[in-house]
């Protein structure tokens, strides 16, 4: 996955994402088979309540947690998986024994999509609620300079990294390693996405040009099921099933 | 990762998305938070209940290859119900609402919604 935050010179938050799910399960007629079978899942979620939006999401049907949502004029989450020993196996144990005092990531940002009502206690909810599992929680607000990659292990966040605008840092973006360590070698999708939002520039910045960025392989590959815009000042999701034509990197 | 044609220049003028990398609009439902949780998602299941059978056999197939002998996927259908209310209200209703409208085994659509954790196993 690759999730970005990005504030443009009017102090806009435009956040974005690729989905990119279903590693090693199943490869056929060169493409991966549980990719394939999620992309038809693909909806567009109006969550309302009195007749009024509360939050809006990308989803897998039948899936009922939350990857990627927006709550109009307040806050946008995604969020990106992250692998570490201390995995959710052993949340999974737990919760076998009996212990069950963590939280299931997909209910978590569910939760939050739907009762956090500001960027702060978003935020707060996503560092501070201990999960099952690690993961990565890409925030954006609605006030200049609102943005950050939270890296949660089970019980604590870790070098929550925020948007710093007087230091140059307009953007945050996150794929599936920690931003304070070089990613895989064999899978750096950070270095291709940074170098493209570098060469777009600040100035250049749109819904747009983010769309172009999340289209440049390997960002694009043969996980990728999604791409989901969002700007939370209108309040605007979009999403597009994605496809990666040969030759495409498999991940 | 500079590995043409695996990797490319960044593109520039791809949205509106159209073109080979482009597979479709995301189809848009609303969910009422207002209705009792296991009757949220009929709108959305009934229209997408075949593309999450075939979603799900995929998994059955993968887990069968492991498990020749099938165990794996009876032991989903036969323990994991149990721990439906063990999961936190209203999400638990919900995913009894979403087997109810597919017809896909409680079991399974358990497995789905904490498949994240299962996955990083």
């Amino acid at each position: 996955c690759t999730s970005l935050v990005a504030e443009d010179p009017a102090g806009n938050l435009i956040h974005a994402r690729n989905l990119d799910f279903g590693l090693f399960m199943g490869w056929k007629n060169k493409s991966w088979v549980m990719t394939e079978k999620l992309k038809p899942l693909v909806v567009n979620v109006d969550f309302r309540r009195n007749n009024r939006t509360v939050f809006k999401s990308t989803n897998f049907a039948g899936y009922v947690g939350m990857l990627t949502g927006l709550r109009p004029q307040m806050f946008t989450l995604t969020m990106n998986e992250r692998f570490t020993l201390d995995g959710g196996y052993i949340g999974i144990l737990e919760w076998i024994l009996g212990k069950r005092n963590g939280i299931w990531m997909s209910f978590l940002t569910r939760s939050v999509l739907e009762n956090a009502t500001s960027y702060a206690e978003a935020k707060k909810q996503l560092s501070d609620t201990k999960l099952l599992a690690p993961a990565y929680f890409i925030l954006g607000g609605n006030q200049t300079g609102e943005a950050c990659i939270i890296t949660r292990s089970r019980t604590q966040s870790i070098h929550p990294l925020e948007l710093d605008i007087q230091q140059g840092r307009w953007y945050v973006l996150e794929t599936n390693y920690d931003h304070w360590k070089p990613p895989l070698f064999l899978d750096d999708r950070r270095t291709p996405a940074m170098k493209c939002m570098n060469q777009t520039t600040q100035s250049n910045i749109s819904v747009k040009t983010v769309y172009d960025v999340l289209s440049t392989k390997p960002v694009l590959n043969k996980l990728t099921t999604y791409t989901t815009l969002m700007e939370v000042a209108s309040g605007k999701l979009e999403s597009f099933i994605r496809d990666c034509p040969n030759p495409c990197m498999p991940w | 990762q500079y590995v043409p044609p695996y990797t490319e220049d960044c593109r520039t003028g791809m949205y509106p998305p159209e073109g080979p990398t482009f597979k479709g609009e995301v189809p848009w439902y609303t969910v009422d938070l207002d209705l009792p949780p296991s009757k949220r998602w009929t709108d959305v299941i009934t229209d997408k209940k075949n593309n999450m059978e075939a979603m799900i056999q995929a998994i059955k197939d993968l887990a069968d290859a492991f498990v020749p002998s099938g165990k794996l996927t009876d032991l989903v259908d036969r323990d994991l119900p149990l721990m439906v209310d063990t999961l936190p209200y209203p999400f638990n209703e919900e995913i009894k609402g979403v087997a109810a409208t597919s017809g896909v085994p409680l079991g399974e659509v358990i497995l789905f919604n904490i498949f994240y954790e299962v996955f990083t196993v």
